[in-house]
């Protein structure tokens, strides 16, 4: 594993770690949205579908434990807990995220390497992943108001993305055949997704204001 | 290629 693979995977825990971190310890999930939660929680759930039957290493299995538990016991909190549900704002999180996942069965159904259930979900779930923040990026935009925590997630999430690209390049000029279209294209729509929000999360950060986006 | 590599990606 490279050093890009692996920041990659530190910055995307940390993400999860610092929404934990808000929603546990705050008991607040004011600017985060749901939508996006349930998303990444869809996209874990299909994406491991061979937790138990592929052996990769134990640091794999682990950080996908790690990553269906996180995302599960997050979109729980939204739901079910009191305190955490009543900081949640249902009325500005109005993106309609069964039209990001339509769209995307289908592309998977169209486009995969392998027509078999394991793979066209795994392919369903790369898709999905590259959109699936669409409804949190909108919702940050409508309230306007960012925290530091909610402005540090989704800016941990943006930097695992681009570490990964780091990743992918660094495989393909090393190890023999890694030619991955599929997952490439994906990463990189999903990177460019962030391009907006990196750019006023570092000029505020440059000028040490605090983080609003414009209407 | 058949993804193999891939899937140790998390």
């Amino acid at each position: 594993m490279n050093a890009f693979r692996l920041a990659g995977d530190m910055t995307h825990l940390i993400s999860v770690l610092v929404l934990l971190l808000k929603i546990h310890t705050i008991k607040s999930c004011a600017g985060i949205s749901l939508k996006t939660q349930e998303l990444y929680a869809l996209v874990f759930a299909t994406r491991y579908l061979d937790i138990f039957t592929d052996f990769i290493s134990l640091y794999n299995t682990v950080m996908k434990l790690i990553f269906l538990g996180s995302s599960f016991s997050i979109v729980w909190y939204m739901r079910r807990h009191k305190l955490v549900q009543r900081s949640y704002d249902k009325d500005h999180d109005t993106f309609r995220h069964q039209l990001l996942v339509l769209p995307c069965l289908i592309l998977a159904l169209l486009i995969h390497e392998q027509f078999t259930f394991k793979e066209v979900m795994w392919t369903f779930s790369i898709y999905l992943e590259a959109v699936a923040i669409l409804p949190q990026l909108v919702l940050l935009q409508r309230t306007r108001n960012i925290d530091n925590l909610t402005g540090q997630y989704v800016f941990f999430l943006g930097a695992y993305r681009s570490l990964y690209i780091l990743n992918w390049i660094y495989r393909y000029f090393t190890e023999p055949h890694y030619v991955h279209w599929i997952t490439w294209i994906s990463g990189l729509v999903q990177t460019l997704l962030y391009a907006d929000f990196f750019y006023y999360y570092i000029s505020s950060w440059k000028n040490n204001v605090k983080l609003t986006l414009p209407a | 290629s058949s993804g193999t590599n891939v899937k140790d990606e998390l």
